[in-house]
């Protein structure tokens, strides 16, 4: 019931008394944001029609039956862990969804580390799970996605640069794939605000509303989409569903001042792409003697 | 060679479109998973050589270096286990990065040297108890506390460094007050709402 920050120096990140995110503060300018953990229902079997035949949802065809997503929970336990070099609040939304949120002293970005899994189909419906953050950043319908980690491309809601769009799927016609960043900005002179998400692994993304993009993070279907898979994507078999855990680095930036967005994103992409390793040796001898 | 192949070979096949997007049939991705893993040990087995020979004529007896492919649930059996252990960082970018690491480990203190001897800076972060946490479904194999956390700066591109890890209890003749104090100094505050 308490408002909660943590902060690293650089940035702070606010809670509200819900246990949600609810702003952000970057060089002393707060950015109100939500962010959450939300699922769509997945399409069942038997909904053909005249003019498509039966198309579930699965492991080919992302096809959520409804128009939005829905919280998993509008309200999260916590527990916060503040120290000399990393801060951290950890938010329970239910006994199946749960991230770490991270800042680190002298880092730019936040760290978002989810733990999603397993889903409970016990309702009889398929979920999609995403990770959705909202911010006032009047992006006009426009946002933009890396493609195969390489060139970042322009995307607009509801729209096709060859052809004229006929929306009939306003969600998933506006997913596009996400193999490194998405992000939206208010501003084409680079003088604005920007909003990113960096991620680990390709995952499918979008910008719904201005403001906003999400990243979808796990899915479990109950039926074979019949695009030729041949069985839901329902792992393990008919057992309990995976658990899957992940990382996004948040970044929020209210003052381009001429940078261009992907000139602070990139580092970060290049960061979680290219982690470094490590490898581990015991060893009985003092530091001089190993030394 | 044949070690770099195998890690080759199995990420060509990795490129398929089934697997990049997650579309494969069941069996196919746990096939998909075999072969990476096993692939991923014999790239293992050529850095642990390849390393070795880096280090002075004579040093070969030192134990061979391990890997810890479940650093993501914080379940790493020599960090968990060892009061004194060596961790190198390989920096694959090719320029200098600073990053953070964590190391599940037991509680304790702990002293981390860089390659020169100096202390840094550490702090021990308590992992969220299985309370909260379904931790049992998570890392069934893992005795780790809390994860040690320092800050492993300039590492070299295409390079790397090597940090010297020590719990305290087992640095002789370190006084009780250091140790008090050290723990203070790492520690972390941890705040649980109350239920």
């Amino acid at each position: 019931g308490e408002r909660i920050a943590v902060s690293n120096g650089k940035l702070s990140v606010n809670f509200d008394a819900n246990g949600l995110i609810e702003s952000v503060v970057v060089d002393g300018v707060t950015v109100m944001m939500s962010q959450n953990l939300m699922w769509y229902a997945g399409m069942n079997e038997g909904n053909a029609n005249s003019i498509f035949d039966d198309r579930p949802s699965g492991a080919y065809v992302f096809r959520p039956n409804g128009t939005d997503a829905t919280p998993i929970s509008t309200q999260a336990t916590l527990i916060v862990q503040t120290g000399a070099l990393v801060s951290e609040v950890y938010q329970q939304f239910s006994d199946w969804a749960s991230q770490v949120v991270r800042v680190y002293k002298g880092q730019s970005d936040v760290e978002i580390e989810w733990t999603v899994g397993p889903i409970p189909v016990g309702d009889g419906i398929g979920k999609e799970i995403v990770s959705r953050v909202t911010t006032q950043i009047p992006s006009g319908g426009r946002f933009y996605t890396d493609s195969n980690g390489r060139q970042t491309l322009l995307r607009r809601r509801d729209f096709r640069p060859t052809w004229t769009l006929d929306v009939t799927e306003p969600v998933s016609g506006n997913y596009y794939p996400i193999n490194s960043h998405i992000y939206v900005t208010d501003s084409e002179q680079n003088a604005g605000a920007v909003l990113a998400l960096v991620n680990d692994r390709s995952q499918g993304g979008t910008s719904l509303k201005d403001g906003q993009i999400e990243l979808m993070v796990h899915r479990r279907l109950l039926y074979d989409d019949h695009f030729g898979v041949g069985e839901p994507l329902n792992e393990p078999g008919d057992g309990p569903g995976l658990v899957v855990r992940g990382t996004h680095y948040l970044l929020v930036n209210p003052s381009l001042a001429g940078n261009h967005p992907v000139s602070l994103i990139r580092p970060l992409a290049q960061q979680m792409f290219m982690r470094p390793w490590m490898s581990f040796s015991a060893t009985s001898l003092s530091f001089t003697n190993w030394k | 060679q044949n070690l770099i192949d195998s890690l080759r070979r199995s990420m060509g096949e990795a490129q398929h479109h089934d697997a990049v997007a997650g579309t494969e049939k069941e069996h196919v991705s746990q096939d998909y998973r075999l072969r990476l893993h096993d692939s991923l040990v014999d790239c293992q087995k050529d850095v642990g050589n390849s390393f070795s020979q880096l280090l002075p004529i004579g040093s070969q007896a030192l134990p061979p270096q391990e890997f810890c492919l479940h650093l993501n649930v914080s379940q790493c059996a020599i960090t968990e286990s060892s009061s004194r252990f060596v961790t190198t960082v390989y920096n694959p970018r090719s320029h200098e990065v600073t990053t953070y690491v964590r190391l599940p480990v037991m509680n304790g203190v702990y002293t981390v040297l860089d390659p020169d001897g100096s202390e840094l800076i550490v702090q021990l972060v308590p992992l969220v108890n299985a309370a909260l946490r379904s931790i049992e479904t998570e890392r069934p194999k893992s005795s780790a506390t809390h994860e040690l956390v320092f800050q492993a700066a300039s590492i070299p591109a295409l390079g790397h460094k090597t940090f010297y890890i020590v719990k305290s209890s087992a640095r002789h003749g370190q006084q009780h007050s250091t140790i008090t104090s050290s723990r203070e100094r790492q520690s972390t505050t941890v705040r649980m709402a109350e239920a």
